[in-house]
């Protein structure tokens, strides 16, 4: 398709222009309510000492995720893609410039809550994550398993509440590396902080 | 937009068909894992001593909903979308045709796992649904207004789960009825069984 390979293009010229600025990105994608943006506040709890982060935050409508980060003391871009499933390296490209002359280590960007659009939509980002919960049950991850297969590391979140859903974790985490099997799973509750660390080391970040 | 066009129109000769034949047709949208197949099973369970049930099952891969519903003794008929996050009016005339010659007096479609792209895709269902659930979290309603506004009913899933979330089903409720003052609200847990039988009133059927 000509949009997906025109978005690509982008994606590459975002990449460039993160490495000129020494940035690492990570686009963060996910299901709705999976439990994105927690993540990235706990992120941003640990990690804030030692780098400073600029988030974009991708959503249909509303400012709710930005206002979310950016009262843990980060410089937090809302971008609202109406009736667009997912961002796109265009969205993002415009964002970043935004946030980069903020003198800037680290971009996290959550991706609109959707566990289907994203995988074709590249930003440039240097490791994509994808994030489902337990709570969706036993059957999203064998469902969906394009978005598995663009991500380098799968997020398996909301431990803590696998005990009331009756979801046995190790079959989801088979389900992940079955998908891909280059993926690094970890499984996280972003409630407990549970996972996090394990997290930010697959990111490749120092604590 | 041209598809959006072409798509609305048949599903205009859908819902003829649908009349002629008097088979009441009912179009479930949601979140992935919000438990739409959960819910057409206790559907299902219910009603199928008194009407002749058909399903079409919806997702972008997998034949998993058609294989959990067809337990339960309906014809089930799974489409696969591919990378398309809905179901579409010329997908759903194929396979009702299907349906329509065993003499059935009632379809549930599941639409496919997705807050945002099936809200512009009217398939030709005498009502739309939309399942969301309490583990998402508390704003999904108020990010997800579009799909709301093309809904008849709103169904807000896992009430059981609603304590262990600290989840305040109330507040989900305002945010349905702002987003759409006609939208029929109702609370179930697909788990218990609860609210089920106030969703077969609202879908105006007998038991
Ligand atoms: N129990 C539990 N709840 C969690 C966890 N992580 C997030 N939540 C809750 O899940 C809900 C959704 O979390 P969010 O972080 O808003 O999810 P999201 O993926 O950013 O959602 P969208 O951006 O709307 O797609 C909120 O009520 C969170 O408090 C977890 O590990 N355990
Ligand atoms: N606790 C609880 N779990 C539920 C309830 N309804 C569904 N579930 C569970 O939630 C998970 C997802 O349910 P499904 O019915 O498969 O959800 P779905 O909306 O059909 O999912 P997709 O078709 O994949 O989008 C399963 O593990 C169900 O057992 C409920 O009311 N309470
Ligand atoms: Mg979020
Ligand atoms: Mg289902």
């Amino acid at each position: 398709e000509d949009f997906l390979k025109a978005n690509e293009k982008i994606a590459n010229l975002n990449r460039k222009m993160f490495n000129r600025y020494n940035v690492k990105v990570f686009d963060i994608m996910g299901s709705i309510g999976s439990g994105k943006t927690t993540i990235i506040e706990r992120l941003v709890e640990i990690l804030k000492e030692k780098y400073r982060i600029g988030v974009i935050a991708g959503d249909t409508s509303t400012t709710i995720d930005a206002e979310r980060i950016s009262k843990y003391g980060v410089p937090s871009i809302q971008i609202n893609t109406g009736k667009e499933c997912h961002l796109d390296a265009l969205m993002v490209r415009k964002a970043a410039k935004n946030l980069l002359r903020k003198n800037i280590d680290i971009i996290f960007i959550e991706n609109v809550g959707n566990l289907i659009c994203p995988a074709d939509f590249p930003l440039g980002a240097h490791k994509r994550i994808v994030v489902v919960s337990v709570t969706e049950g036993e059957y999203m991850i064998k469902k969906k398993q394009d978005i598995f297969r663009v991500a380098d590391i799968g997020v398996i979140n909301k431990k803590d509440m696998a005990v009331y859903m009756g979801i046995d974790i190790n079959s989801l985490v088979r389900d992940a590396l079955e998908a891909n099997p280059n993926i690094k799973v970890v499984v996280t509750s972003a409630k407990t902080g549970e996972g996090i660390r394990e997290l930010i080391n697959l990111l490749e970040l120092k604590i």
